[in-house]
């Protein structure tokens, strides 16, 4: 099985469309984002900013450690701070024309990969999920 | 590239061996399994009897909406509950000797799956991470 076998136009069936991808804008406070979060039920989502290009992502995890007290998380703190102050910004992206061979390189190290289109908006994200769902239906070719 | 010629017994050199996997007990509490997911860094992790068997996983998020009250999360109830009333039973496991191709099948849908030796014993887990890696070693070839 040859990258080049596996139809690259899949990129665009595989993704989940932007309008499916629960995100977060850089100033939100981390009050809204973390209930974003926890209402979507994912780990971590993608951080955009007013003209909808990606900037970062942000984890229940790492607004959880901004907030953690000695005792016990300071929750009434979650206001006082904004999503671009506790998100990472090293974020797999790539072109939505770029190869599936580059999808599965960078979802090695990233449970998501943004997906841009030649302005760098954002139109949505490849999953490990529906990569390995791919891989496992060649494979069992 | 066929299911065969992916070697069998990579999944032993491919899992992450027991002793390096974040763990709790079945009857720890809340408050202990929160800092071993903590300090850990993981989403989920499994869960293990005093036998060293597989009963489930817990995760962050599993605990936080034990406890999630009106105004703020109340972390001093954690102490009340344990891991088996919030944990999830549903985990997927194998049995060391089982093919990789069962391996790909079960990460589709869950980010690890544990190993198991032939008495039930946990050996170890395997990650979407080592899997995608292994298949794009195979992919490039
Ligand atoms: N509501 C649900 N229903 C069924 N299964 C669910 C689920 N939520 C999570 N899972 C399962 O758990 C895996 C890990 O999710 P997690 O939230 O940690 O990590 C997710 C999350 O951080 C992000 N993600 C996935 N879908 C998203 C979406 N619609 N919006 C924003 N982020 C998303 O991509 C990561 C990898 O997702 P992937 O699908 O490969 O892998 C998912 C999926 O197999
Ligand atoms: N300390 C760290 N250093 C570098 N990268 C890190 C990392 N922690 C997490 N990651 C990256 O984030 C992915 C998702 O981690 P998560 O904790 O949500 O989900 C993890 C976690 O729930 C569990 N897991 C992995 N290693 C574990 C371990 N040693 N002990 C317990 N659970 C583990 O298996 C899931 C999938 O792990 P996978 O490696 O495929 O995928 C990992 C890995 O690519």
């Amino acid at each position: 099985l040859k990258n080049s076998q596996i139809v690259d136009n899949e990129i665009k069936e595989l993704m989940i469309s932007h309008e499916k991808v629960a995100h977060v804008q850089l100033n939100n406070p981390l009050d809204h984002a973390l209930l974003v979060l926890i209402k979507s039920g994912y780990t971590a989502i993608p951080v955009l900013d007013t003209e909808y290009k990606v900037q970062g992502q942000i984890s229940k995890a790492q607004i959880l450690d901004s907030i953690l007290g000695i005792e016990r998380i300071e929750m009434e703190r979650l206001h006082d701070y904004k999503v671009c102050d506790v998100m990472t910004t090293k974020v797999p992206k790539m072109n939505k024309n770029e190869t599936f061979g580059k999808a599965l390189m960078l979802s090695i190290n990233h449970p998501f990969v943004c997906i841009e289109d030649d302005e760098q908006s954002f139109i949505g994200i490849m999953t490990r999920r529906s990569i390995l769902a791919l891989i496992h239906r060649y494979l069992g070719k």
